[in-house]
């Protein structure tokens, strides 16, 4: 089973960045 | 603040706690950004491309107070030390050597905290354009933090070098972050 997801520094950078904006809408 | 785990865990969960150490760090680096007069001007598009360009490299002038180029040893808030050896198991290695010679130029600086914060600003609006609609207003930020920046030849009359110097770590970080950003990070899935 898929225990992991694996992404990169950039792009895990780039989805809390997206979601910190989101939430402060 | 995160601490990479003790030897006795995982390389994988070694890799899970340096993975969540990341989130809050790029937490701290969207307030520090919102911080910076002027940035929130920009518009909102414009602000979330700065930050996904830049962030990364904020977080590596902010991760070098870690660093101890002498010791080649990286201590983290919570005061846990580790050797470079020790942290290659994290498969960074070539990221950490990079770290640990741009840390060794930027600490030699000297720079005060307030020096270190505008450098930051100026870093994070220098970063890469190509997502960017009004160039014309991140462009005029960006002079007006440069501007600000050389608070710290005012400070030094009497050293014309450092600034030049200082700016030229703007590439250096470039190339820390084409060269690191697409490192793995691995996320538990519970």
């Amino acid at each position: 089973p898929k225990t992991h997801r694996v992404m990169t520094l950039a792009d895990h950078i780039s989805h809390i960045i997206t979601q910190d904006f989101a939430r402060n809408q | 603040a995160c601490p990479v785990a003790p030897a006795s865990r995982s390389s994988q969960e070694v890799w899970d706690s340096f993975s969540q150490c990341f989130t809050p760090a790029v937490r701290e680096v969207v307030e520090f950004a919102k911080s910076i007069p002027g940035f929130q001007s920009l518009s909102q598009h414009d602000q979330v491309m700065l930050l996904k360009s830049g962030t990364f490299q904020v977080l590596m002038v902010r991760f070098c107070s870690l660093f101890d180029a002498k010791e080649r040893a990286v201590t983290f808030l919570n005061g846990q030390t580790y050797s470079l050896a020790s942290l290659r198991a994290l498969g960074m290695g070539s990221l950490l050597d990079a770290m640990f010679d741009f840390s060794e130029k930027l600490g030699s600086m000297g720079l005060e905290p307030d020096e270190m914060a505008l450098f930051m600003a100026v870093v994070l609006v220098s970063a890469d354009r190509s997502g960017i609609v009004d160039v014309g207003a991140v462009e005029q930020l960006q002079e007006n933090l440069i501007k600000a920046l050389r608070l710290i030849t005012s400070r030094r009359p009497d050293d014309s070098t450092l600034f030049p110097k200082l700016l030229l770590r703007l590439p250096d970080l470039r190339t820390l972050n084409n060269h690191h950003s697409d490192k793995l990070l691995a996320f538990r899935i519970d």
